[in-house]
């Protein structure tokens, strides 16, 4: 892996979003990844549907949670994702409005990532965002610099929240993941969220998962 | 409430009878602590000590005071059969012209058994993150922090209750932060955010995503890894 990686800098990722008072990270998450790995393999980037999810998707739970790798099947199922400008975001669940021929962006199938951090860091720097889940403790309270919590507050087994990972790097010498939130940008910095880098903090590296885009 | 002089919390047992000047403050203690509760699930307050200071704003009361839970008997409601239940709760109490604020509330079950903190495992540390004296002085300054963290975030309640129940929660909060940042490990800052005026089971609920810990989902195939560039 290159020594950091930024694809904010390469055009690859939409503004920061706000979920609202909605347990829709999983949508925002995935719809993160789709629209890095649209961009890679078309050239345009587009911000993307997550309300298609939360009223489309049957096998997740639109506010109260839900799974990428459910997601992606969905999308696929669907027939693609609208953009945010035609099926946009309300925070709860409506009757499903999906029409396929709004559909911009389509997606071939989804693999799951290496648990290792540095293959991980292989794998953004040559492909793309990643949809990653991580133990969200402390993230109540955080407002910049980079989270490294001690272990055992922050488990890899209590996962419990979806996001996306953008980019990598060293600050002062400490490796950081640069993730993206869906909390809006009055959150933490301008709406990201930079956690410790190699040591599985939070569990970053158990649930990382990508759309493919052929 | 009843207020016998005769505390059953281990941590009690020396405490003499109330001084009649801490009863109204206690009994406002109490029905904070037993806000929304139905009759019947109430906590009682069995024994009470503390001290008042005068403050600008007023009298703020340190209180220390013995409760104690009613059994729970619905099995729908119970996680475990348990017997009555004694906490030993700290509370600080402004009295500003006869109207009351809590300002804070610390509350933990008597029979806590507290590991000697050498050790680094996860009962000691939520120990350390829940419990811990606060200084008269932050909870006063926490009151003008809380009126700044309403301005900024546009925040306003129901009702006076309710922007009660908000300050302690956001002075507990702050207290959470402190203890967070202190065992950071890396170079993070937390503190004051959007969400400081939620209990954690509140955030937990609206805005994280309890599937992803309950559920395997499908299994996808495994990515090839990327080769060298």
């Amino acid at each position: 892996a290159p020594p950091e990686w930024d694809w904010r800098n390469k055009g690859a990722v939409t503004n920061v979003k706000n979920q609202g008072m909605c347990g829709s990270c999983w949508a925002f998450s995935v719809t993160g990844n789709v629209e890095g790995q649209w961009f890679l393999k078309q050239g345009t980037l587009l911000s993307l549907s997550e309300q298609e999810l939360l009223d489309c998707d049957k096998m997740d739970k639109a506010c109260l949670g839900g799974l990428p790798s459910n997601a992606y099947s969905a999308i696929k199922n669907l027939g693609g994702l609208e953009t945010e400008e035609d099926y946009s975001y309300q925070g709860q669940m409506q009757a499903c409005n999906f029409s396929a021929e709004k559909a911009k962006v389509y997606i071939n199938d989804s693999v799951e990532l290496s648990h290792n951090e540095q293959k991980l860091a292989a794998w953004l720097a040559k492909k793309g965002p990643i949809s990653v889940a991580i133990n969200a403790f402390g993230m109540q309270f955080y407002r910049h610099g980079i989270s490294r919590p001690l272990r055992p507050l922050c488990t890899p087994w209590l996962i419990d929240h979806a996001v996306l990972i953008v980019g990598y790097g060293n600050r002062s010498d400490i490796p950081f993941w640069a993730i993206k939130n869906s909390w809006g940008t009055d959150w933490g910095e301008q709406g990201y969220y930079y956690l410790h880098r190699g040591s599985g903090a939070c569990g970053v590296n158990t649930m990382a998962s990508s759309a493919v885009v052929e | 409430a009843p207020a016998p002089t005769k505390p059953r919390g281990a941590g009690a047992e020396a405490w003499g009878p109330p001084s009649p000047a801490l009863l109204e403050p206690a009994r406002f203690a109490l029905e904070m602590y037993n806000r929304d509760r139905a009759p019947g699930t109430q906590a009682v307050l069995r024994a009470v000590r503390g001290r008042v200071r005068q403050a600008d704003q007023g009298s703020l009361y340190s209180l220390e005071a013995s409760l104690e839970e009613p059994p729970c008997n619905d099995p729908t409601v119970c996680q475990l059969p348990v017997s009555k239940k004694t906490l030993l709760c700290s509370f600080e109490i402004l009295d500003e012209l006869g109207k009351h604020m809590l300002l804070r509330r610390d509350c933990s079950p008597v029979d806590t058994k507290v590991t000697d903190g050498k050790n680094q495992t996860l009962s000691s540390v939520i120990s350390l993150l829940n419990k811990g004296p606060l200084s008269k002085d932050f909870s006063m300054q926490m009151l003008s922090v809380f009126k700044n963290f309403l301005t900024t975030y546009n925040r306003t309640y129901e009702s006076k209750e309710e922007t009660q129940w908000r300050l302690s929660i956001f002075i507990n909060n702050m207290v959470r932060a402190q203890k967070i940042q202190a065992l950071d490990q890396g170079t993070a800052r937390y503190g004051i955010t959007k969400f400081s005026d939620l209990t954690e089971e509140e955030f937990r609920t609206i805005y994280l995503n309890p599937l992803l810990r309950e559920d395997p989902g499908k299994k996808m195939r495994v990515a090839k890894p990327v080769g060298d560039p």
